[in-house]
């Protein structure tokens, strides 16, 4: 199955 | 003392329209080299940033960088009572607590609105965006990527943007079955604004929630042309090129477990 990413797991927040 | 003037007050309406649906607040923040916002949505999986430059206005006065924090709805009420081709000018005072917006008619210049919207005190989060270079883009028409996303939507929650190099093929699975777009890239490259440009440097499929595609398709009357920017295992890049600036979403993709 799949699982929705989120930006956080590929940028990082400021 | 902060004051722009857009010739036509649609082009504002047009970007704010697009941010509706998934951004609450925003942060407009204002410089000497022009408009720019960057949202997050509450759920932290698509990331709205549009840039206006100077050049977009007629004309263009920040003394001092602010940041006017506006409720996206609000904002859209006021921007709703203007025709498209009124003529827009926004003025904020350095240290006030009201964005102000001034239409004027063209075809009627005995008629001038004004409204004034408070502003908002927005702590935001901002994410640290690396320069990427992305393996695979595909530019296409607009109204092409709407209609695409619009049709599979219907499909499935989910669709896969696969970008390959002679083409790039858009899918979707549910319960009532699937459904497909192909589209085969074109050879008269970069000169027709029908035409589908395809870049890649590596093959790339990506799966993206159904909703949040959607949501990137509403600008598709802001451009002509979007372009898709794809690398494996990061948030697709979908720019809408302005003519003095951008308006760009990063999707987080879903993840194979």
């Amino acid at each position: 199955g799949a699982m929705q990413g989120r930006l956080e797991d590929f940028f990082k927040i400021k | 003392m902060f004051e722009a003037k857009l010739n036509e007050a649609s082009v504002f309406k047009k970007i704010v329209e697009s941010v509706k649906d998934g951004f609450k607040n925003c942060n407009f923040d204002c410089s000497e080299e022009g408009i720019s916002m960057e949202s997050m949505d509450d759920a932290h999986i698509a990331l709205v940033s549009m840039k206006l430059g100077v050049e977009a206005f007629s004309s263009y006065r920040c003394d001092r960088s602010i940041s006017l924090g506006l409720n996206i709805e609000s904002l859209l009420k006021v921007l709703r009572t203007a025709n498209n081709n009124d003529v827009l000018t926004m003025r904020a005072e350095d240290d006030g607590d009201l964005l102000t917006l001034v239409f004027e008619d063209s075809s009627n210049p005995d008629r001038i609105s004004e409204y004034n919207l408070k502003l908002l005190n927005i702590d935001q989060e901002h994410m640290s965006i690396p320069e990427q270079e992305y393996t695979a883009t595909v530019t296409l028409p607009s109204s092409e990527y709407q209609r695409i996303i619009r049709d599979l939507t219907q499909l499935g929650d989910s669709i896969t943007i696969d970008a390959a190099k002679d083409g790039v093929r858009f899918t979707a699975e549910g319960d009532i079955g699937s459904g497909s777009v192909s589209l085969k890239a074109n050879t008269n490259v970069g000169e027709d604004e029908k035409s589908i440009d395809i870049a890649v440097e590596e093959p790339v499929a990506l799966g993206f929630n159904s909703k949040y595609l959607t949501q990137t398709c509403k600008a598709a009357p802001l451009a002509p042309r979007v372009s898709l920017n794809m690398c494996k295992r990061i948030p697709i890049f979908i720019s809408y090129k302005l003519q003095a600036g951008h308006f760009s979403f990063f999707l987080a993709p879903q993840i194979s477990e």
